[in-house]
């Protein structure tokens, strides 16, 4: 089938966002299992939660989803001391 | 933060090696002063050592880099991290060599990523203040002015406490002016309620007009975010102070500096070429603001916040007696005091004349 560039251009855009997406939130904003809950479910978050935590400590508005507004505050230069948890 | 933070006031750092960006004393320098910051609110001293291994182990490194944990990502994204005060890999301080470090606003900053960095080091964690230097994000500002925000300072302060201030120590600042010195002079006198606030370079004194003492403090200590060396101020009619420096302004209320500020002098009114403001006084009875600059004066109406036709106009016209340029100006139960070097004059704005000369730091009771 005849490939639509524009289309797939869209697509791989769409897949470097969502890389970007979980290669941030994967830097700084896991926290560390609470080692008292080991063995038991350790608050594993859903990339969702992460966002969401993400939107509310720069002040965007709180979707859980990667707008555009999220992917820009994303992009910018920054430390790479994560936002959440102990940093050690 | 992170509380212990370090279990010692004294700490030692060692720069590992250097980013061919820039040369080396500029590397140690940015160092050196990004230290400075913190030493200026806390009471750690910083001494640097070239072998061995120091508290903070400073080195610039690319991807996987010795054996930290962490990995760099190359040019842009990530530009440095740091660890929580402790052994080994605690207080280390790591840059990213694939970024572009400098000493200036282009690339990154050596000294403002620097001092974040150390903030680390020292056991504070991110911001969620836009305006604070451990807010996450870069965010290049002139390094002439005090990098640290109210929220950088407490957070800090509740690691270490405040600096030393006891009296048989040396003051922190051993260039601090005296106040009784006979050549005092000051950059800018401004009323705030019923005090008279005296500021030159990195101090204000607060005096209170009916009793002698005069409160000295670190300008940074009040509004860590106003540079020194202040130029000019005026206590408006809505219970604000505006600080000016360069042509730039900050708005105060109380101890916050309103968020939008530093703005350009000319959104008050003032064509491009006027480049700083000498000494600015507004008259309570009228509501005017007049500011100085060189040997003329222009005035704003606080009412219209606009600047008024017809001016600048020379000063010694409308003041006589006030011919040269001067350093401040403020108003006291409705009479001007305006000061150069170490006189100053106390003006009639109503008999438009001078009563009589004072010197500068008559108000301190020496």
């Amino acid at each position: 089938l005849p490939v639509d560039p524009e289309k797939d251009n869209k697509e791989d855009a769409n897949r470097e966002d969502a890389k970007l997406v979980q290669d941030y939130l994967n830097k700084f904003y896991v926290v560390e299992p609470d080692p008292n809950l080991l063995g038991w479910k350790t608050n594993v978050e859903s990339t969702a939660e992460k966002l969401q935590k993400m939107q509310q400590f720069f002040g965007l508005k709180v979707t859980g989803k990667p707008d555009n507004e999220t992917l820009e505050m994303m992009k910018k230069p920054r430390c790479g001391v994560p936002d959440v948890g102990l940093y050690g | 933060f992170t509380l212990p933070g370090w279990k010692k006031n004294k700490l030692t750092y060692r720069i590992v090696n250097h980013t061919p960006d820039m040369s080396k004393e500029d590397v140690d320098k940015e160092i050196q002063k990004a230290f400075k910051v913190w030493s200026a609110v806390t009471p750690l001293i910083f001494t640097r050592i070239h072998k061995g291994i120091a508290d903070i182990m400073i080195a610039f490194g690319t991807k996987a880099h010795g054996h930290c944990p962490r990995y760099f990502d190359g040019p842009l994204g990530v530009l440095a991290h740091a660890f929580p005060p402790g052994s080994g890999l605690g207080g280390d301080v790591h840059f990213d060599e694939d970024e572009d470090w400098t000493t200036g606003s282009t690339g990154f900053n050596l000294f403002l990523v620097a001092a974040h960095e150390f903030g680390h080091a020292l056991g504070l964690s991110h911001s969620n203040d836009q305006r604070a230097l451990m807010f996450p994000n870069y965010a290049y500002i002139s390094p002439s002015e005090f990098p640290l925000s109210p929220d950088d300072i407490s957070g800090i302060q509740s690691i270490y406490g405040s600096p030393p201030n006891t009296p048989d120590k040396k003051p922190a600042t051993p260039n601090s002016p005296k106040t009784c010195g006979s050549q005092m002079s000051f950059d800018a006198i401004t009323t705030l309620r019923r005090e008279v606030i005296f500021l030159k370079g990195r101090h204000l004194w607060r005096v209170y007009p009916d009793n002698s003492e005069a409160e000295r403090e670190l300008i940074s200590a009040f509004w860590p975010t106003l540079p020194p060396a202040i130029e000019a101020a005026y206590e408006n009619m809505k219970d604000q102070i505006l600080f000016f420096k360069g042509n730039k302004f900050w708005v105060i209320n109380g101890y916050q500096v309103l968020s939008g500020y530093p703005k350009n002098i000319n959104t008050l009114g003032f064509p491009k070429g006027v480049k700083k403001i000498d000494a600015a006084v507004c008259n309570k009875n009228t509501g005017k603001t007049d500011f100085f600059i060189g040997d003329k004066y222009w005035r704003f109406d606080e009412n219209s916040q606009s600047m008024e036709k017809g001016y600048p106009r020379l000063t010694a016209n409308d003041f006589p007696g006030i011919s040269q340029r001067i350093d401040a100006v403020f108003q006291q139960k409705g009479l001007f005091y305006f000061s150069q070097g170490t006189k100053q004059w106390e003006f009639d704005p109503i008999a438009k004349k001078v009563i009589r000369e004072i010197k500068s730091n008559s108000w301190f009771n020496c």
